[in-house]
């Protein structure tokens, strides 16, 4: 069996280390856990790298714990969107996703368009209508929203809108 | 935000990348994260590259493409080329940045200027390596 590996991420920001308990700590590891066997379960039986990537990302998007898919930040009215991409480093493919509301896997789209598509960067309810002609999963805008990320934006907008804002 | 980089058995190399955003933005702003080169980028054989943090600051140094130039054309080894790709802005770019980069011979790296960075590899499918903070 020839060497295969798969890294991934959940975001990068500066916060108080107090903010993060030990609970919080532990579901971020088992997030980070299942996506990297999501990823493997592929590689191990020779899948693609490109294939890799999209089932590790899928998983995270479906995790609510993670700014991507369910679970995503609200903007300033308080709605999901979502943007993606996926590159094949053979062949320099791409496919890229911006500003989309309902699809279920923003990375699966970004694939689709990849694979399918005679363009490489899809946006709005262009990128949506591709979806729907190829048949991807479209959820309702209260699918996508945490009570987590709703009280975070209630407070962002009865607070400072200057403050920072986190990935 | 989350990401990805696979190099599968056959030697080649992928990212991706997806995003919720950044909370409170204003409607109909785009992220680095479809923007390959920015926030996404692979190229056998010299690295597979997924960003997170501050879209702005990363669409601007086009970080990702960054990583695979210093690799490319500067000779560095891929830890040095993420470092590089994440400090050498950094007056002009202020603003959290983090990377997780992969090769050919499946070498990992993992560059950030914030306290907390989630992330994992597993090589050849062995026990995974999860860590949080820097």
């Amino acid at each position: 069996m020839s060497k295969f590996a798969i890294a991934v991420h959940a975001g990068a920001e500066t916060v108080k280390r107090a903010e993060v308990t030990k609970e919080l700590e532990n579901r971020y590891r088992e997030g980070l856990e299942e996506a990297l066997q999501a990823g493997n379960a592929v590689l191990e039986k020779g899948g693609s790298a490109i294939d890799a990537v999209a089932a590790a990302i899928e998983r995270m998007e479906d995790n609510p714990l993670f700014n991507a898919g369910k679970g995503g930040s609200l903007n300033l009215h308080g709605e999901n969107d979502f943007d993606a991409a996926i590159m094949d480093g053979h062949t320099l493919n791409v496919g890229s996703v911006g500003s989309v509301r309902y699809v279920k896997n923003p990375i699966k789209l970004a694939k689709e368009i990849m694979i399918r598509c005679k363009h490489s960067f899809l946006s709005g309810t262009g990128a949506e209508e591709y979806a729907l002609t190829q048949g991807l999963e479209l959820e309702k805008p209260s699918y996508f929203v945490t009570e987590e990320k709703q009280k975070e934006w209630h407070e962002s907008v009865l607070g400072d809108h200057r403050q920072k804002s986190h990935d | 935000t989350v990401g990805a980089v696979a190099l599968d058995q056959h030697g080649n190399l992928a990212a991706g990348t997806s995003t919720g955003g950044l909370e409170n933005r204003l409607k109909g702003r785009i992220s680095d994260t479809p923007i390959i080169g920015g926030g996404t980028y692979a190229n056998n054989p010299y690295c597979a590259v997924s960003c997170t943090g501050e879209g702005e600051v990363i669409m601007r140094g086009a970080t990702a493409h960054e990583v695979y130039a210093l690799v490319k054309y500067a000779g560095e080894k891929l830890e040095k080329a993420a470092d590089k790709a994440v400090t050498m802005y950094e007056e002009l770019l202020q603003g959290d940045i983090g990377l997780i980069a992969l090769n050919q011979q499946g070498e990992v790296a993992f560059a950030f200027n914030t306290n907390l960075m989630k992330r994992g590899y597993s090589i050849s499918g062995k026990k995974p390596h999860i860590a949080l903070w820097d």
